[in-house]
């Protein structure tokens, strides 16, 4: 996993950025933030919703902001 | 084939039963998802 | 909080079902499984979708299953 992801789980998500996930930059992150997923514990909500199922949650990631394969591995 | 946005919740989660496509809640975050997925199982 | 609460927050949730949520019981429990709502963690999902909102958490609950007053509050 990537230094970015690393820093991510060293500490409590709080009420961190969504640009704070791994594989989110600036550009992913703003069309993420316009969408209402402005923090990462909301992209995780996402995903619990979508009962943890990565395939689910790759496809929503695509489709909400343009995410390609690795960035959605990421 | 009718507009998947005016059927319930419950509706959509059913059909996507029918179309045996795995699925969580259908709520406001996840409806369009699933409705794109319909869309593409039924075309 | 209620002993079920203490008992819920005592460890992780990992798979738990719906009705080990304090202010959930058979009746609630069962609507929210209906609605796909089994487990625990995916009602956690949909609360931080609701970016942490009470009001608007408490309203879905209600929405959602019939939840009254005092069980949303649990």
């Amino acid at each position: 996993t990537s230094q970015k992801h690393k820093d991510f789980v060293a500490e409590p998500m709080g009420e961190k950025s969504v640009m704070a996930l791994a594989g989110i930059g600036e550009v992913l992150g703003r069309r993420l933030e316009e969408k209402g997923f402005e923090r990462a514990y909301v992209v995780l909500g996402q995903f619990l919703v979508l009962r943890k199922d990565e395939e689910l949650f790759r496809e929503w990631l695509k489709d909400t902001c343009g995410a390609n394969i690795k960035q959605q591995g990421d | 084939m009718s507009s998947l946005s005016g059927k319930s919740d419950k509706e959509i989660s059913q059909l996507l039963d029918e179309y045996g496509i795995k699925h969580g809640p259908i709520v406001e975050s996840t409806r369009k998802l699933y409705e794109k997925k319909l869309n593409e199982a039924m075309t």
